[in-house]
C-alpha cells in the first residue's frame, strides 16, 4: 500500500533519526524506493518482525513505541 | 551487543544534576543508585556518587529544549532519554515522562536509567530485544535482571567481576596501598609484530594474536588491542594456534600441552583439556572447509583432524609439504579465509596458496599487507590507519584486570 505523504515523512524521519537510513553529505535527501525498504527490512529484522521492507501495522506500532534516543547500529552497512 | 568505547579507568564517580517530579528524591535517587549497581555487580566497576564537582557521569533531566544539550527531547513517550558514550559522561531524561518506580504505570526510572548508563559506559543497542540494551523500552519488570548479551557487552570491555579482587579493590582504596601485579606481556604492535596465532573466528571476524593480546583485522586496518582474557575469559597468552570450525562452532586454542574449546566466548565445560594424542607445542592450526576438517601444525609435519569422529592419528604427522606446496616449516600461524584461500604466516611474512594448495605467485609478502597497515615515513610518526604504541595506549587500559591476576 502508497503510504500517505505524511506518514511517508513520519518514517523517513524515524529512519533518519535511529540511523537506518543515512543523510547523504552533498545534494537533497531523496531516497530511492530500494533505499526505504532495505531500512524497513532492517528495521524489522532488529525488531523481531516478519521481514518484508514494506510499512505494515506491526511496523508502524513498532515505531511508535517508547525508545532510547540514541541511534541504532542495524542498518545493512553496519551489519556488513 | 555493540561497543561504542570504554573508560580508562574502572572506578568512576557520578552526579546526580536534579531529579524528576514525579518521584520522590529518595526513590529517584535509590532508582539511580540501582542502575548503577546492575553493571558493577557483573564487571569489575564502582560507582561513586558526588554531590558536589566535577563527576565522570551526570545524570540530568531536562525538557524539550535545554540550553546545555543539543539533543531536544519530544515531550511524553518517543524519545525517553539518551546518552553520550565515553568518556564524555552525560546521561539525560526526558523531564516530560512520567517517571515511576514499582509499578507498571509510566516509565520505570531504574530501567532506562541502567540502559544509559550502559551506553555511558561504551554499550551500544543490543539486537536481542529483550536486552536491557535494547533501543525499545520492554515496560516495567519487577524482577528485572541483565540479558546474558548485555552483560557479555560489559565483561567484553571491563572484563568480569571477580568477588576476590573487588575485596581486594576496596582495601585498595582504603589503605591507598599500590596492588602487587603480573605485569601483561609488552603491548605488540600490530603493524611489525609476528604473530602467535589467526583465526577466521565466528561471523567472519579475522582475529591475530600475540602475547596476551588480540585484535581484529579489518579492511580499514587493525582493531583495538584487547587482553585475550578480557574476551575469552579463563583463555592465557602466548598461544601456540587457535582454530574456529564453522562445521561444529567450536574454536579451539592450544597451548604447551593443552586445549581449549570455546563456544563463541564461552568455554565448553571439561575445558581445558591435556592435549594427548598430538605432539604439545603446536605451531598453528586451520579449519578447510574442502574437508570440513582441522589440520595442526608442528614442526614440518601436520596433523588432520576430524571433529566429530574418532581419527585415527597413527598415520600422522605427515609432511607439511606433500599437502601444502611451498610453505614453510614452522609456521608462526595459519587459517583457510574467508576468500577461500588458505594463508600462512611465518616472522614478518605470510603466504597464500591457491586452489592447488601450490604457494601463489608474488608471495611470501610482508605482514603489514595483511594488516593493512600504511608504510611510515621518515617524517611521519603516526599515518591514518597506522595503529602505533602510543595510539593503542591511548585505547587500552594496560592494567591487568581482576581476571588477569587470578589467570596469573
Amino acid at each position: 500500500r502508497a503510504l500517505g505523504s505524511t506518514e511517508k515523512e513520519a518514517v523517513l524521519d524515524y529512519l533518519l533519526q535511529y540511523g537506518y537510513l543515512q543523510k547523504p553529505l552533498e545534494g537533497a535527501v531523496d531516497f530511492r524506493l530500494e533505499d526505504i525498504t532495505e531500512a524497513l527490512r532492517a528495521f524489522q529484522e532488529a525488531s523481531d518482525l516478519p521481514v518484508s521492507g514494506q510499512m505494515d501495522d506491526d511496523t508502524r506500532a513498532r515505531m511508535k513505541l517508547p525508545r532510547c534516543g540514541l541511534e541504532d547500529p542495524f542498518n545493512q552497512k553496519t551489519l556488513k | 551487543f555493540l561497543l561504542l568505547g570504554r573508560w580508562r579507568k574502572k572506578h568512576l564517580t557520578y552526579r546526580v544534576l536534579n531529579l524528576p517530579s514525579t518521584l520522590s528524591p529518595s526513590r529517584a535517587r535509590a532508582a539511580l543508585h540501582q542502575a548503577f549497581k546492575y553493571w558493577s555487580s557483573v564487571a569489575p566497576l564502582t560507582f561513586r556518587e558526588v554531590k558536589a564537582g566535577w563527576a565522570d557521569i551526570r545524570l540530568s533531566f531536562h525538557g524539550r529544549h535545554s540550553p546545555y544539550c543539543s539533543n531536544s527531547f519530544d515531550g511524553p513517550g518517543k524519545v525517553l532519554a539518551h546518552a553520550d558514550i565515553p568518556e564524555l559522561g552525560s546521561v539525560h531524561f526526558d523531564n516530560d515522562e512520567f517517571w515511576t518506580e514499582g509499578t507498571y504505570k509510566g516509565v520505570n526510572l531504574r530501567i532506562i536509567a541502567a540502559h544509559e548508563v550502559g551506553h555511558a559506559l561504551g554499550l551500544g543497542h543490543s539486537r536481542y530485544t529483550q536486552a536491557l540494551m535494547a533501543p525499545v523500552y520492554a515496560g516495567y519488570q519487577p524482577y528485572f535482571r541483565l540479558h546474558p548479551d548485555d552483560v557479555a557487552g560489559i565483561q567484553a570491555l571491563y572484563g568480569k567481576k571477580n568477588p576476590e579482587a573487588e575485596d581486594e579493590e576496596e582495601e585498595i582504596r582504603l589503605s591507598t596501598v599500590s596492588p602487587v601485579t603480573t605485569k601483561p606481556s609488552p603491548m605488540p604492535n600490530p603493524c611489525s609484530t609476528e604473530l602467535d596465532a589467526m583465526m577466521l573466528g565466528p561471523r567472519g571476524k579475522t582475529y591475530a594474536f600475540k602475547g596476551d593480546y588480540v585484535w581484529t583485522v579489518t579492511d580499514s586496518g587493525p582493531g583495538p588491542l584487547f587482553r585475550v582474557s578480557a574476551l575469552w575469559e579463563g583463555l592465557p597468552g602466548n598461544l601456540d594456534a587457535a582454530v574456529y570450525s564453522p562445521r561444529t562452532g567450536w574454536i579451539h586454542f592450544f597451548k604447551g600441552n593443552k586445549v581449549w574449546r570455546y563456544v563463541g566466548f564461552r568455554m565448553s565445560p571439561g575445558f581445558p583439556m591435556k592435549l594427548n594424542r598430538v605432539e604439545p607445542n603446536l605451531d598453528a592450526a586451520l579449519y578447510w572447509p574442502v574437508n570440513q576438517k582441522v589440520f595442526l601444525f608442528k614442526g614440518s609435519g601436520y596433523w588432520q583432524w576430524d571433529e566429530l569422529a574418532r581419527t585415527d592419528f597413527s598415520r600422522y604427522p605427515k609432511p607439511i609439504k606433500e599437502l601444502f606446496t611451498g610453505v614453510p616449516d614452522r609456521p608462526s600461524a595459519a587459517m583457510s579465509w574467508q576468500d577461500g584461500q588458505v594463508y600462512f604466516f611465518k616472522g614478518k611474512e605470510y603466504w597464500r596458496l591457491n586452489q592447488q594448495l601450490r604457494v601463489a605467485k608474488g608471495y611470501p609478502r610482508n605482514v603489514t599487507h595483511w594488516m593493512h597497515c600504511r608504510p611510515q615515513t621518515p617524517d611521519t610518526n603516526s599515518l591514518p590507519g597506522d595503529v602505533t604504541p602510543s595510539s593503542t595506549v591511548t585505547i587500552l587500559d594496560t592494567t591487568p584486570s581482576a581476571a588477569d591476576l587470578v589467570l596469573d
